[in-house]
C-alpha cells in the first residue's frame, strides 16, 4: 500500500483509524491524500462558509495524523462527493480508500445517496470503511474471511502483507461453512483443508494466527465470530 | 452479497480487498 486516500467529514473517525493502521511499518511509508468534499450550495455565501469550513477540517485531519506532514497532500474540492472521492481515487491511483459509513442497509444507502455505497459500487479499489458506531481500537487481533474464492485468497495475502512486520498482533483465519452447523465444526478449525493451507503459509512467515471455523449463513457467521472474538479490523475479498 | 452484509452489519472496521 503506497497511496491513501483519506476523505474526511470533520468527524475525526477515518484519521483516528488511519492513526491505528500507520503503526504498521509498512504504512508508514504511504503518502497520504486528506480530501474534503464540498457539496453545491444554493447561494455563494453558503458556498464560501462551506469552503472556509472546509479548509478548516482538512487543517485539523493534517494536524491529527501521526504522519510525517510532507508525505500528506490535502485537498479540498468541490462538487459531488461521491463522483470527486472516485475520480481522485483514480487519478492519484490510490491503493486504499479509507472513509466513512452509515452502516445503512443497501435499500436505505440509495434512498438516502450514501457516498460509500456508490464508491464500493463504482471503484475497484480497496477501501476501508469505518462505521460511525464502531470504536477504532489499536490493531491487535485482525481477521480474514477464507474461502476456497481467489478473493478471499488475496485479501489472506493483504493480512498477511499487513502483519508481517507487526509485533504483538494475532491473525484470525475465519471460515464459515454454509452446508454444516455452527456446532457441528467449531472445534475442527486446524482440520479445515482451507484454514490448514492458509495456516500453513502464515506459520511459515512467521505470523502468529488462529484458525476459526463455523457454520451457516457467511454474512451473519463472519460477523459474530469478528464480535465474538474481538477483532479489530476485518478483512474481506470482494 | 458477503461483503454488503459484512461491511453494513460488522462491528469493527472492515476492509474490503478487491
Amino acid at each position: 500500500i503506497r497511496k491513501i486516500l483519506i476523505s474526511v467529514a470533520g468527524r475525526g473517525l477515518c484519521e483516528e483509524m488511519f492513526n491505528m493502521l500507520a503503526e504498521i511499518p509498512a504504512i508508514q511509508q504511504a503518502s497520504v491524500t486528506v480530501l474534503h468534499v464540498v457539496p453545491p450550495q444554493v447561494t455563494a455565501e453558503a458556498m464560501s462558509a462551506k469552503l472556509e469550513e472546509g479548509g478548516k477540517i482538512l487543517a485539523d485531519a493534517v494536524k491529527s495524523l501521526k504522519v510525517d506532514p510532507s508525505r500528506i497532500t490535502p485537498r479540498l474540492k468541490q462538487g459531488d462527493p461521491k463522483n470527486i472521492v472516485t475520480q481522485v481515487a483514480d487519478e492519484e491511483e490510490t491503493d486504499l480508500i479509507i472513509m466513512g459509513s452509515r452502516g445503512l442497509t443497501r435499500l436505505e444507502a440509495i434512498l438516502e445517496n450514501s457516498v460509500s455505497q456508490y464508491v464500493f459500487q463504482l471503484s475497484s479499489r480497496p477501501m476501508l470503511l469505518v462505521k460511525d458506531d464502531v470504536y477504532v481500537k489499536q490493531i491487535r487481533r485482525i481477521m480474514v474471511a477464507m474461502d476456497k474464492s481467489d478473493a478471499a485468497q488475496n485479501s489472506f495475502e493483504l493480512a498477511l502483507s499487513l502483519v508481517r512486520d507487526m509485533k504483538n498482533v494475532q491473525l484470525y483465519l475465519a471460515r464459515v461453512i454454509p452446508e454444516a452447523k455452527p456446532d457441528q465444526v467449531m472445534s475442527n478449525a486446524e482440520a479445515d483443508p482451507v484454514l490448514a493451507e492458509a495456516a500453513a503459509k502464515a506459520k511459515r512467515l512467521g505470523v502468529s494466527y488462529r484458525c476459526v471455523l463455523s457454520g451457516g449463513k457467511p454474512g451473519p457467521g463472519i460477523c459474530e465470530l469478528a464480535e465474538d472474538k474481538n477483532i479489530d479490523l476485518l478483512i474481506l475479498g470482494s | 452479497s458477503l461483503s454488503d452484509y459484512v461491511r453494513v452489519k460488522a462491528n469493527c472496521p472492515v476492509l474490503l480487498s478487491r
